[in-house]
């Protein structure tokens, strides 16, 4: 039996919105930590994770670990039938081959539920181990979905080079090129407004353009977005889920032949 | 020409 029920059901939402057009079908992990997700692009290329943690539900029943395969779009078109201010609860049975969503409005006048199919999704779980950063670059999410919506018009792929003058992100293509650099900025009213680049070492890492605008659309979870890069790994781009976990996504880099 | 590296060359299987 599962039974979870989430008092802020937007935040499901906008996880989904974000996720849904990177990877088609993917496993939602249950266990007593929290409802997680992993699952890799089409291409191998990106990598999502998804933590929402027991206690950021208000109501969290697992009684035993269980992996729920599910087509995100099919997931996703549900959701929408949920209002804003709704709370959403997903309840399982054991062995069921479908999951329930229930919305309750905030004043718990309309009450509804979607009864969605699962499925099977033969899906690869990777170890990620944790690591040491070259450079950590902590700015505005807004920021950085404007960044990366704008050199996408220029060119294909981001050069991203962190030194101790900043953060610069560059491209080029037939048009032209472009660079855009932020430096750290703690002056401001809003902590979350902030730019902050903690620099071990020098870094400069070359991406496909196209998955960092799929992963901006975590935008509206987090005011902020931490990117995080080392020169033999992966960069992990992070959008915090507040009180609750977070959406990370992982994407390998493209070197020179 | 650059080549796109897959996020399986760094992680394993778990």
């Amino acid at each position: 039996m599962l039974e979870l029920r989430l008092v802020q059901g937007s935040l499901l939402k906008k996880v989904l919105e974000a996720i849904k057009d990177l990877v088609t079908d993917a496993n939602f992990d249950c266990s007593a930590t929290g409802f997680s997700l992993q699952a890799m692009d089409s291409s191998h290329v990106a990598l999502v994770s998804l933590l929402l943690r027991s206690e950021g539900f208000e109501h969290y029943r697992c009684d035993r670990n269980i992996s729920m395969g599910m087509n995100l779009n099919n997931m996703a078109k549900m959701l929408k039938c949920a209002g804003n201010d709704d709370i959403i609860t997903l309840k399982a049975d054991d062995g069921s081959d479908t999951v329930t969503f229930m919305f309750e409005s905030p004043t718990q006048d309309k009450i509804s539920d979607f009864e969605m199919k699962l499925m099977d999704v033969d899906s690869e779980h990777l170890g990620i181990p944790e690591a040491e950063y070259h450079a950590i670059v902590r700015m505005p999410s807004t920021e950085f979905a404007r960044i990366c919506k704008d050199l996408s018009s220029i060119g294909d792929t981001v050069v991203i080079s962190v030194t101790k003058e900043g953060v610069k992100f560059s491209t080029s293509g037939d048009i032209g090129t472009a660079n855009v650099v932020c430096r750290q900025n703690t002056t401001v009213d809003k902590p979350e407004d902030a730019t902050i680049v903690e620099m071990n070492e020098p870094v400069s890492l070359t991406f496909a353009l196209r998955y960092f605008n799929s992963f901006t659309k975590g935008t509206p979870l987090s005011n902020t977005v931490t990117i995080s890069l080392s020169s033999e790994l992966p960069v992990v781009v992070e959008y915090k889920i507040a009180e609750m976990g977070h959406l990370r996504f992982y994407l390998a880099p493209k070197i020179e032949e | 020409q650059s080549l796109q590296l897959s996020i399986t060359e760094f992680y394993r299987s778990s």
